[in-house]
């Protein structure tokens, strides 16, 4: 999500 | 990056090309559900509109890019260019009853409340439930070509080694995100009937055909 890290995953 | 976000993001990338690979050579989408394959252009498409606010990485620009390119491809190739062999008397999985609940969770469960937030808690939502067209069609005609399953089991295999990624993620940098991880175990459970018919007949030699 947008604050989280998970935005380098696909 | 750690092997299983590696390997899953490969598998993924296998799948996609598989699926594009065999309607281009056969010059058919018989058997291919056109419903899932918007639902996955739609996926795609809410979820990497970060493609226009931020940077985080070649590899991760490329692969969205690539992802939503062969996504709208797909459509293209089942809806227009190969329209006269889709099948789509089979493909008659109603949506909607897909995309309404899961836009109202969206909006209902998300991080926060900000326009790009809810539409990648809606990707992440709607991803995990894409397959069902597919998979009802598969139902319906009883059958799938060798093929097919072999894009379908890739595409399965993606999303449950994203599990061990999180897995990974969560035990070695403290991280996790609780609706990827949700949506996630919903979107391999999913999977679970068909991978065992896979193992049990496709990988034994045999078509994939239901009993009557």
């Amino acid at each position: 999500g947008t604050d989280s890290k998970l935005k380098d995953e696909l | 990056m750690n092997v299983f976000r590696l390997t899953g993001d490969l598998s993924h990338l296998a799948a996609i090309i598989i699926l594009l690979l065999k309607i281009w050579k056969s010059r058919s989408c018989a058997g291919i559900s056109g419903k899932s394959q918007i639902l996955f252009a739609i996926v795609f498409t809410t979820r990497y509109l970060d493609l226009l606010t931020s940077f985080i990485s070649l590899y991760n620009t490329s692969m969205k890019l690539i992802y939503v390119g062969c996504a709208y491809a797909t459509v293209y190739l089942i809806y227009v260019k190969f329209r006269a062999t889709y099948d789509g008397n089979h493909d008659s999985f109603r949506v909607e009853f897909l995309i309404v609940p899961v836009g109202g969770l969206a909006v209902l469960i998300n991080h926060s409340f900000a326009p790009l937030e809810i539409l990648w808690t809606f990707s992440i939502y709607l991803e995990s439930v894409a397959i069902l067209p597919q998979l009802f069609m598969i139902s319906k005609t009883g059958e799938a070509e060798t093929i097919t399953t072999h894009y379908l089991f890739c595409l399965g295999l993606y999303r449950a080694l994203y599990l061990f990624n999180w897995v990974w993620r969560f035990y070695f940098e403290g991280f996790f995100d609780m609706i990827a991880i949700v949506a996630g175990l919903v979107q391999t459970v999913l999977y679970c009937d068909f991978f065992y018919l896979y193992v049990t007949k496709v990988l034994k030699g045999k078509k994939l055909s239901l009993p009557a």
